[in-house]
C-alpha cells in the first residue's frame, strides 16, 4: 500500500467524509494482529451506535476503537499446534488484508527497507470487525457461513473475503455465494477475491452476480533480485530477498549434482531441489541451482545459503532464504557457466525496486473468466492491485512461515487476489461513506463503470482477465449513472437459471414466484457489463434490457457510444437518455450480434464496449462475446 | 452407523423465519425426522441470526433424505477453502 493507492490516483488527501468512521468493514480471514501500528486507534471515538457485535473473550486479545469487534470460528475444534485459539492472527494474511482495506497511516513502513513509504488503508478512518475463519488447515464452509451469519447481524457495512474453493460451485451449494446473497439482502456488499488459478480460462471460483469478484493486477513498482556470477556477469531475476549475504561470492552447485542418495533420491529429483532431495554435505554453504521454482524449504534444510531457480515469474515471492528466479535464457547462461567453470561461484543480492512502465496488467496467476456457472454474466468484475503489496503482518509468524525462517516483521510483501480484494473492499466502503443508502449493486456498478479497461496488448485474455477494468476509487465516487439491482432482480435471474418457486421462496423468505412472465435471463439482469456466449461459426443475437439511475447531474443528456470489432455488432435503443432529476431511471436495450469463427484460440473472444457520456461522466461497460464449445 | 461413516454437511434452509424462533429446536426436529430420536447428537451448529441452516454429521444417505425434505434449499459436504 506504500504505492498501490497512489498508483490508482487515490492519494492520502482525497476528499473524505466524517461518516467514514461510521463504516464497519467485516474482514473474514485469519484474524488480526491487534498491536500492529496499522490498527492503532488513536483519534477514534467509540464504535458506531449501529454496531451490535462483540469482542469474543480470549486470553491475550483485546479490541480497541479501531478493531471494534472480533470473533473466531472452528466448528471441528481440530486445532493445529500453530493455531492461536483467539481472533489473533498467527498466519499474517488477515492482518495484511485488514490493513490494505482500513489500516491507519504508518510512515516509513517497509520490509527490511523494501517497498518503504507510507502504508495506509483505503479507508483509514473506517472500523474493522474481525471474523477469524481460516486456520492452519484452511477455511471451512461451516465457519465461513457462521461468520457471515454473525457479520450481517452485527451491522457491518462491507464484507471482505479473500478465500475460495478449487472450482466454481452452483450458487446455493457454495458457502461464499450463500453468505454473500444474505449480505446483499441486508444491504451489504461482499467483495471476493477472484482466485489464483490463472491464466487458465474459466478458473474463477467466486462468481455470484450479487458479489464483487476482484482480479489482481500489477502496480508500477517491481522487485528484482540480481544474481552475480564469478565471471562478473549479472542476471536480473524476480523474488523478494531481504538478506544481504556476508561474502562477495559463494560456491555454486547444481541441484542435479547433489542428490541425497542416502534417502534414495537421484539427480532426476534433486535437480528440482524439493524437500529432502539434496545432500547436505554437498550443498551446505553453497548457492544451489534448481530447475524449477519451489518453496525454498529444500535448499534451506540442506544448508544452502541461497538458491537460483530456473523459472520465469511475473511476480516476486518471498522465500525463507535468498532466492532469485531467472527466466529460461538467463537460467541457461548460469547453467552453462556452472558446467564450464572449475570452481563456479555466485552471489544473490538484496532485492531492488524498479519502475514497471507497462503497469497495470493482470498478473498471470489471477483467475480468468468466463464464469463457469453462468456464462453470460461476465466475471471477474474488475481488477485492482494485487502484486507485491506491502501491508501489516503478524508477529506470531515469520516472513514465510516456513521452518528455519526467523525473520519476524511488522510489514510484509505479498501477492494474490487476496490483496486486490481488500483494495476493492476499501473503495466500496469509501463510496458507502458518502452514499450510505446505496445498495450493494449500486456501489458495485459505480466501481465497475468507472474502472479503466486495460490494454489488450498486455492482457491477452482481455475482459476474462480484467472484467470492466482497473479500479479507480476516486472516479467511482461520481459515476453519473448506476445499474442498480435489488433482491427481486436476483430472484428473477435465479428463476431464469432454473431455480424453482419453492427454492426462491426459501432463500428470500417471501412469496416470490417463478413463472414464464417473471423468469429473467442472464442478459436481463441489470448488470453493469454485457456478456454473450456464442456457438463457434454461428451467428448469435441477444437483446439485453437495462435500466440506469441518474446519480450525477440533475439535468443531463447521455449519449451512447459503442465500439465493436469486426464480427460484433452492437446497437443501443434509444441512444440518447435525457434526465431531469437525480434518482430518475431510464431504460434501454442493447442488441448484440456476434459471429465468432472460433477456429483458433486467438479469435475466441470479441471485445466491444458501451459508453454513456454526458460530457462530464463516462459510464463504461464492456460488451463481450465469446465462443463456447 | 458408526461415527466414521458420518461426515460434516451444511444444510442450508434459506432466509431465517420472521420474529423469534428457536433455531436449535427446529433443526433438531428436522434431524430427528431423518435420524430418529438420536438426531440431536448430530447437530454441530445452528445458523439463525441472518439466515437459516445448520451443520450436522450425516451419512451420505441421511444427506440425500434431508435434501429432499420440504424447507431445505441444499445439503452439501463441508469442505475446506483456501486463502488467495
Amino acid at each position: 500500500t506504500t504505492r498501490s493507492w497512489d498508483f490508482m490516483g487515490f492519494s492520502k488527501n482525497v476528499i473524505r467524509t466524517n461518516l467514514e468512521s461510521n463504516i464497519i468493514i467485516g474482514m473474514l480471514d485469519t484474524g488480526i494482529w491487534p498491536e500492529s501500528e496499522s490498527f492503532n486507534d488513536e483519534g477514534f471515538g467509540p464504535p458506531p451506535k449501529k454496531w451490535k457485535g462483540i469482542c469474543q473473550k480470549s486470553s491475550n486479545f483485546t479490541c480497541n476503537n479501531k478493531i471494534i469487534g472480533a470473533r473466531y470460528y472452528k466448528a471441528d475444534k481440530n486445532f493445529h499446534p500453530t493455531d492461536i485459539q483467539s481472533p489473533r492472527d498467527s498466519e499474517g494474511h488477515g492482518s495484511h488484508t485488514s490493513s490494505i482495506a482500513a489500516g491507519a497511516l504508518v510512515h516509513k513502513a517497509s520490509l527490511s527497507g523494501l517497498a518503504s513509504g507510507l502504508a495506509r488503508g483505503g479507508v483509514p478512518s473506517a472500523r474493522i470487525a474481525v471474523y477469524k475463519i481460516c486456520w492452519a488447515d484452511g477455511c471451512s464452509d461451516a465457519d465461513i457461513l457462521a461468520a457471515f451469519d454473525d457479520a450481517i447481524a452485527d451491522g457491518v457495512d462491507v464484507i471482505s473475503l479473500s478465500v475460495g474453493g478449487s472450482f466454481a460451485i452452483d450458487y446455493f451449494n457454495d458457502s461464499i455465494a450463500i453468505g454473500a446473497f444474505h449480505s446483499m439482502k441486508n444491504g451489504i456488499l461482499t467483495s471476493n477475491s477472484a482466485g489464483n488459478s490463472g491464466p487458465q480460462l474459466a478458473s474463477i471460483t467466486n462468481v455470484s452476480p450479487w458479489s464483487l469478484s476482484v482480479a489482481a493486477s500489477t502496480i508500477d513498482r517491481k522487485f528484482f533480485t540480481e544474481v552475480k556470477l564469478g565471471n562478473g556477469e549479472i542476471y536480473k531475476g524476480t523474488s523478494i530477498n531481504t538478506v544481504e549475504l556476508k561474502h562477495n561470492l559463494y560456491p555454486l552447485i547444481y541441484g542435479g549434482d547433489a542428490p541425497n542418495t542416502k534417502k534414495g533420491y537421484d539427480s532426476s529429483e534433486s535437480r528440482y531441489c524439493s524437500e529432502d532431495s539434496l545432500d547436505k554435505a554437498l550443498v551446505k554453504g553453497k548457492i544451489v541451482l534448481c530447475d524449477s521454482v519451489n518453496s525454498g524449504e529444500g535448499p534451506l534444510a540442506a544448508g544452502a545459503v541461497g538458491a537460483i531457480m530456473q523459472y520465469y515469474l511475473d511476480s516476486a515471492f518471498n522465500f525463507p532464504l535468498p532466492v532469485s528466479c531467472l527466466g529460461s535464457d538467463d537460467g541457461t547462461d548460469v547453467s552453462t557457466y556452472l558446467n564450464t567453470t572449475r570452481k563456479p561461484k555466485a552471489n544473490i543480492l538484496k532485492s531492488i525496486e524498479e519502475k514497471d512502465e507497462q503497469a497495470p496488467y493482470v498478473i498471470s496467476f489471477s483467475s480468468r473468466g468466463p464464469n463457469p456457472i453462468t456464462y453470460d454474466i461476465l466475471k471477474p468484475d474488475l481488477t485492482a492491485p494485487g502484486v507485491d503489496i506491502l501491508a501489516a503482518w503478524s508477529q506470531g509468524t515469520t516472513v514465510t512461515g516456513y521452518e528455519g525462517d526467523n525473520r519476524i516483521v511488522p510489514y510484509n510483501i505479498l501477492s494474490g487476489t487476496s490483496m486486490s480484494c481488500p483494495h476493492a473492499t476499501a473503495a466500496a466502503a469509501y463510496i458507502k461513506s458518502f452514499n450510505p443508502t446505496w445498495s450493494p449493486a449500486a456501489i458495485k456498478s459505480a466501481l465497475m463503470t468507472t474502472a479503466v479497461p486495460l490494454s489488450l496488448e498486455t492482457n491477452t485474455d482481455a475482459e476474462f482477465a480484467f472484467g470492466s477494468g482497473h479500479l479507480v476509487p476516486s472516479s467511482a465516487l461520481d459515476p453519473g449513472l448506476i445499474y442498480d439491482a435489488g433482491e427481486i432482480d436476483y430472484v428473477k435471474f435465479l428463476c431464469g437459471q432454473g431455480y424453482d418457486t419453492e427454492t426462491v421462496r426459501l432463500v428470500t423468505g417471501d412469496r416470490s414466484k417463478c413463472s414464464d412472465s417473471i423468469n429473467g435471463t442472464a442478459w436481463d439482469l441489470n448488470y453493469p457489463s454485457f456478456a454473450l456466449s456464442a456457438t463457434p461459426g454461428k451467428s448469435t443475437r441477444r437483446v439485453f434490457h437495462r435500466t440506469v439511475t441518474n446519480v450525477g447531474s440533475g439535468v443531463s443528456i447521455y449519449k451512447a457510444t459503442v465500439k465493436a470489432p469486426p464480427g460484433l455488432e452492437i446497437e443501443v435503443q434509444p441512444n440518447l437518455l435525457g434526465f431531469k432529476a437525480i434518482g430518475e431511471m431510464k431504460s434501454f436495450i442493447v442488441k448484440v450480434k456476434a459471429k465468432i469463427d472460433g477456429n483458433n484460440i486467438t479469435n475466441m473472444m470479441l471485445s466491444g464496449s458501451l459508453i454513456w457520456d454526458d460530457g462530464l461522466h463516462q459510464v463504461k461497460s464492456p460488451v463481450v462475446a465469446f465462443a463456447l464449445e | 452407523v458408526s461415527d466414521d461413516d458420518r461426515k460434516v454437511y451444511i444444510v442450508y434452509m434459506g432466509e431465517r423465519p420472521n420474529g423469534e424462533f428457536s433455531a436449535e429446536r427446529l433443526h433438531i426436529n428436522i434431524l430427528e425426522q431423518v435420524l430418529g430420536s438420536g438426531g440431536s447428537s448430530s447437530l454441530l451448529h445452528s445458523y439463525h441470526r441472518s439466515f437459516n441452516g445448520f451443520v450436522a454429521k450425516l451419512t451420505n444417505d441421511d444427506a440425500h433424505k434431508l435434501a429432499n425434505m420440504e424447507g431445505i434449499v441444499s445439503v452439501f459436504p463441508n469442505q475446506m477453502k483456501q486463502l488467495h
